[in-house]
């Protein structure tokens, strides 16, 4: 089973197009495995990313040297994961 | 006792579970409801489609859930609204009359392969689990794989991507048999199809950006319907075509039907906008379902009231 410690989901807010541009090239960086739970298409609508471990300091360099906005919107996946599992157990007892 | 209505609705649960609470429902309500298998898995699962039926020869309406494995919310919100539809039939007004003018047939895992995997394998898991020879990489996005714009903006054509749109149009077993049960029905008046998450209700297009020839009507009853849904706790959704709420998209479902002359396609976009994403907790199944119902109830309201 594929475990996701130490994976975050990063919600990111681009300004502008050129932005997005920036996205867009990010999410073509095949080498990352960023997992993009929404595209990188529009301003408004933010960019939600899961990164793994590995890659999370590449793209927050990446993100912080080019003045994109972003905040941390699941710290740390496999303890959601767990918790999920967990209440999957217990209300499978009930 | 019935034993439908012991399920654990507001629980996320196992594909077999999932089967026998389908079973459960259909041996409950077995007048109205029966079980009918559209097509197998690319590894061999049956696809359950639910009818709701209180009569023959009557036009049809499909709903869909789970096209992307990892939408959790939307198996668990389709099973919901499955034993709603059909333990509400003769006690509510509304329910009783849609179903005494429409068949609904309801598919509650439309890619059993990949929500089978979620719960083994991978969570993250988003297509279908087909191989191809001289592929390293598995899987194609079947909401891609529709034979509407079918591989062009806002679907990869590698095989790697999770927005893979496969070889060619209908290439997975799953989205062949949803096609093949609509053109073989030749009735259906509406179809609805539930993803997460945005908070979202759409309508095409999404593999090009300009309206559709019904957008007024369309976009009034998706307001009408997002009031409704917002009415019970406050949950905000955006309205709009596909291409204006979030972007341009080829190959997918809802597109697919209104070209072939559906003209209510809509698809859902449920909770939440961010905060767990494909990861919502189960303790938000429950009033999911009931909000969407609510909009659920508006969209169907209007197709029973204005037939084309």
């Amino acid at each position: 089973e594929k475990t996701f410690i130490g994976e975050q989901v990063l919600r990111i807010k681009a300004s502008n197009g050129d932005q997005i541009v920036q996205l867009q090239d990010l999410q073509s960086l095949a080498h990352l495995q960023l997992d993009f739970w929404t595209n990188p298409s529009n301003p408004e609508i933010p960019v939600d990313v899961r990164v793994p471990f590995e890659s999370l300091q590449s793209v927050k360099i990446y993100l912080e040297s080019n003045k994109i906005d972003y905040s941390i919107m699941i710290e740390d996946l496999q303890e959601v994961i767990n918790a999920e599992k967990q209440e999957m157990i217990s209300s499978e007892r009930k | 006792e019935r034993n439908s209505g012991a399920f654990n609705y507001g629980a996320y649960h196992t594909l077999d579970n999932l089967y026998r609470a389908i079973d459960a429902i259909m041996l409950d309500y077995k007048s109205i409801v029966s079980k009918q298998l559209i097509g197998h898995s690319y590894e061999g699962r049956p696809l359950y489609v639910i009818k709701f039926s209180t009569g023959a020869n009557r036009p049809g309406i499909w709903i869909d859930a789970g096209i992307h494995s990892r939408e959790w919310v939307t198996q668990a919100t389709a099973l919901w609204t499955a034993h709603k539809l059909a333990a509400e039939y003769g006690k509510d007004a509304f329910v009783t009359s849609l179903l005494n003018n429409y068949d609904v047939f309801l598919l509650p895992v439309t890619n059993p392969d990949g929500y089978a995997f979620t719960h083994t394998t991978n969570r993250m898991w988003r297509k279908t689990r087909s191989i191809r020879s001289g592929s390293r990489c598995v899987g194609v996005d079947p909401n891609r794989n529709w034979n509407a714009g079918f591989g062009g903006p806002g679907a990869s054509s590698d095989p790697c991507s999770d927005s893979y749109f496969g070889p060619k149009a209908e290439s997975e077993v799953e989205v062949k048999a949803v096609a093949d049960f609509i053109r073989g029905h030749s009735n259906i008046k509406g179809f609805i199809s539930i993803h997460s998450y945005s908070q979202l209700l759409m309508f095409p297009y999404g593999y090009k950006c300009t309206k559709p020839a019904d957008f007024e009507e369309l976009n009034d009853v998706g307001n009408a319907a997002a009031m409704a849904l917002r009415s019970l706790y406050g949950t905000q959704y955006k309205v709009g075509t596909i291409c204006s709420t979030i972007y341009q998209a080829s190959g997918g479902s809802i597109d697919w039907t209104y070209d072939v002359g559906i003209k209510y396609s809509f698809a859902f976009e449920l909770r939440d906008t961010g905060r767990y994403g494909f990861l919502l907790p189960a303790n938000q199944i429950l009033p999911t379902a009931q909000e969407t119902w609510l909009g659920l109830k508006k969209i169907l309201e209007h197709i029973r009231d204005n037939p084309y």
